[in-house]
This record gives structure tokens, sequence and C-alpha cells, in this order.
């Protein structure tokens, strides 16, 4: 479920 | 996604609403400063810079937009709203907040992941979101007002530290791949921070329920 930026939290 | 760091985004997101329900269903925002609601917006906003590029699930992007709205419904409450705005502290709550986001930006552009944009603005985000809390807490501290901070705002703004400090112990264990030092030390501060809000919060707590005994 990661982002490309690899931000999955918020 | 694990169960704690839902349940810490659930517990954010009712904090958020139960301070905007508050100043909507009182029509007041005394004691609350909105210098520290202008910086949760401005996080929100340099965090989910990537909210229309990157998709990462339906729950993300939902959360995303609704914490946008929330925030900015609070600001623009306390700013515009006739009723609203004239309740709102202005000489008590003069913590110079410029200066925290231009530190917290000048750090962003030393320490962060890569040194792109969407990168900058996120590390800004994470550290701006960590002292955001300073221009209340200060103005706890003169006003000592805590009528529209109530006890429940500060339950879950306690329970979402506590919880994402949980999830990224869960996550460290769980996933080989889990570094994000960033988001951790600056949550840490912002817990610390928090602490010393919630100290404060239940001083002035203690005193108001004193004053208000019958004489």
């Amino acid at each position: 479920e990661e982002a490309e930026s690899g931000h999955d939290e918020l | 996604m694990n169960i704690f760091r839902f349940a810490g985004d659930m517990t954010h997101l009712i904090s958020i609403l139960i301070l905007l329900l508050k100043i909507y269903a009182t029509k007041s925002c005394a004691g609350i400063s909105l210098k520290t609601q202008e910086l949760y917006a401005l996080v929100f906003l340099t965090r989910y810079l990537d909210l229309f590029t990157d998709y990462v699930s339906l729950y993300n992007t939902v959360m995303k937009i609704v914490f946008i709205a929330s925030s900015l419904a609070i600001v623009w409450c306390m700013r515009r709203h006739p009723l609203v705005r004239r309740s709102y502290d202005k000489d008590l709550d003069t913590f110079r907040h410029q200066y925290v986001v231009l530190a917290c930006f000048v750090l962003a552009l030393l320490l962060n992941e890569k040194f792109t944009i969407q990168e900058v603005f996120w590390a800004f985000s994470i550290y701006l979101e960590a002292v955001a809390i300073l221009p209340q807490l200060v103005l706890l501290q003169r006003s000592g007002n805590v009528d529209n901070l109530t006890g429940q705002y500060v339950l879950f703004l306690g329970a979402y530290r506590g919880l994402y400090i949980i999830n990224w112990i869960y996550r460290y264990f769980t996933e080989d791949h889990f570094t994000r030092w960033i988001a951790c030390v600056s949550g840490l501060v912002q817990t610390g921070l928090y602490a010393d809000f919630f100290y404060y919060y239940y001083l002035s707590w203690k005193t108001n329920t004193k004053l208000k005994l019958p004489a």
C-alpha cells in the first residue's frame, strides 16, 4: 500500500 | 495498515471534529488559539500535496480530504464567522508562529528524505505538526480558559499521539524496511509538547473547577 513517495501514513 | 494506526487516525479525526462542533455549537472560540489551528491547516495542506498524484487507497484519499476540510473549516469559523470571531482572544494569542514556520522550513531543507519539492514539504509538515500546539499552550497558560478545550478534545488528541507511537513500534518490529526517523523523532517531540499542554490543561481545568464551586 506504499505510495510512490513512500508516505502511506496520514 | 494496522489497527493502531487506524485507531490513531480515527481519534485524530474525532478530536478535530469535536473542536469544530464545539465552536459551531457554542458560537464561541474563547480560549482557542487561531494560530495553532492555522498551523494545523498548513500541516495538512503541505503534507497532502500528493493528494492528486499518489493514490495509496480510498481510505487514504478520503481521510486527507476530510482532514484538510475540517481544519480549514475551524480556521474559517474563527476568522469569518460573525459570532465566533468576536470571542477570539486576539490580544492573548500573540505567539509569533511565523518564526516557527520559518524554522521548520529551514530544517526541512536540511533534513529530508529526498531533496524534492514534495519531500521537503512533507518533512516541513512533520516538523510543523510537532510544534503547532505551542501557540495553544501559550494561550492556555495566559488565559487558563478551557471552556472550548473540552476534556474529550484533549483525551482524543492524547489517544492519537499514543496510538501513533504504538503504531511505529509495531511497524518497527513487523516490517523490515520501516525507517521513518523523521516522523518518529518529530512525533516523539510532538508527544512531549502535548504532554506539557495536557499538564497545563489539567492545571487550568482544576483551577476552573475550584473557581466554579460555590464560594
